[in-house]
C-alpha cells in the first residue's frame, strides 16, 4: 500500500519517530531533514545509552560517536567516525554531506571540522563512563575484543603482547552484543 | 543504536544512523553504523535500509546495502530482511544482528537474530500516533 510519507527506525526510540514525522509530515520538509532531526533526538536524550554522550566507552573511558546520512536522491552520503568532544554526530555528518565533495570524516580532525562549522567542543564522557570502566577492571576487564594476546585477554586486563603465531588461538570470542550494547 | 528511513511527500527516501557503538571497544574502533551501504542505505528508485547489531560483524556484508538490492531484484521488504539475516546467519549464526527495510511505497519489513526481540517504530499518516512493532529473533 502506498504509505507516503514514512518514517522507521531502529528500536523504540519513540521520541526520534515523532520529531522525524513532525518534520517530514507537519512541515513537509524532506526526507533528509527528517533523519537528521529525528536521530539528533535520540543524541540528546542518549537513547538506551547507546546513542550520543556519556554512553559505551571504550576501555579508556573515552565516548566517540560515530554518525551518517544519506540522501537516496542525489546518492549523496555524509558521515563522520570516531569523531571526539562533539555532541551531535549526525549533524555533523549532515555538514559533511552539506559542505564537502567528501563522504567520510573521521577521529580528531572530524571535530576539527565541526569545530570550523560552529560546533561545540565539549567533553561527551560523563561520571557513567568512569564507574563502567571501573566495574569493568573489577571484572579483570571482562569481556573486552582482544584476541591471540599474553597474558590471556580471557582472564587479564592489559597491558598486552602479541602471541607468536605457533600458539595462536584461534577462537573467535566475542563480548555479548545485545538490546543496549550495540551498533 | 538508531537508524532511521525516511521518506518525504515527494518520494525522497533518506536514511541515518547515530550511534556511541559498543562498550569496551579497542579505541579507534569504529562499527557499521557510519559506513555507506553497512549502516544505512537509500535509493530514491527502491527504498531504504539501516541495520544495527554487531557492526564489527555486519560491516563485512554491507548488510542496509545488501537488502536494498533485495528490493531492486523485486523482494518484499519482508523477504529483503529476512534474507540479509539469513546471509549474515550462514557465516555468523551467534551474533546479534537487525535489520529494517522499507520500500518506496512504504511496505517495511525487519528481521533479526540472536537479540531477544526487535522492536521497530513507525509513523505514517494513517497512524494517530507513532506504532512499536516488535519482532520475536
Amino acid at each position: 500500500c502506498k504509505r507516503q510519507p514514512i518514517v522507521v527506525n531502529t528500536w523504540n526510540f519513540t521520541n526520534a519517530t515523532i520529531k522525524a514525522w513532525d518534520v517530514v509530515y507537519r512541515q513537509q520538509r524532506s526526507a533528509i531533514d527528517a533523519v537528521e532531526e529525528g536521530c539528533s533526538v535520540c543524541e540528546v536524550e542518549q537513547c538506551d545509552g547507546s546513542v550520543g554522550y556519556g554512553g559505551s566507552p571504550s576501555e579508556e573511558g573515552e565516548t566517540t560517536l560515530d554518525g551518517m546520512i544519506m540522501d537516496g536522491k542525489t546518492m549523496n552520503v555524509g558521515a563522520v567516525a570516531g569523531l571526539r568532544y562533539i555532541k551531535e554526530a549526525i549533524s555533523v555528518a549532515r555538514h559533511v554531506l552539506d559542505y564537502t565533495k567528501h563522504t567520510l570524516l573521521v577521529g580528531d580532525q572530524a571535530t576539527e571540522f565541526a569545530v570550523k562549522m560552529g560546533f561545540q567542543h565539549q567533553s561527551l564522557s560523563t561520571p557513567n563512563n568512569e564507574q563502567i570502566i571501573n566495574d569493568w577492571k573489577a571484572r579483570n576487564c571482562q569481556p573486552n575484543y582482544w584476541r591471540n594476546m599474553l597474558p590471556s585477554p580471557e582472564t587479564a586486563c592489559g597491558p598486552y603482547e602479541k602471541v607468536s603465531s605457533s600458539i595462536q588461538d584461534i577462537r573467535v570470542l566475542s563480548p555479548p552484543v545485545d538490546e543496549h550494547n550495540h551498533d | 543504536t538508531i537508524g532511521m528511513i525516511a521518506i518525504d511527500g515527494n518520494g525522497n527516501v533518506a536514511a541515518g544512523t547515530s550511534t556511541n557503538g559498543l562498550t569496551y571497544k579497542i579505541p579507534g574502533r569504529v562499527g557499521d553504523s557510519p559506513i555507506p551501504g553497512s549502516g544505512a542505505y537509500a535509493d530514491n528508485s527502491v527504498g531504504g535500509a539501516v541495520a544495527t547489531g554487531d557492526g564489527d560483524v555486519m560491516m563485512r556484508f554491507s548488510a542496509s546495502f545488501l537488502g536494498v538490492e533485495f528490493l531492486r531484484n523485486g523482494y518484499t521488504p519482508q523477504q529483503a530482511a529476512d534474507m540479509v539475516i539469513a546471509r549474515i546467519g550462514k557465516y555468523y549464526p551467534e551474533n546479534s544482528a537487525a535489520i529494517v527495510v522499507v520500500d518506496v511505497d512504504g511496505n517495511y519489513g525487519s528481521a533479526c537474530q540472536i537479540f531477544s526481540s526487535f522492536p521497530v517504530s513507525i509513523y505514517y499518516s494513517e497512524l494517530d500516533e507513532v506504532k512499536v512493532e516488535t519482532t520475536r529473533c
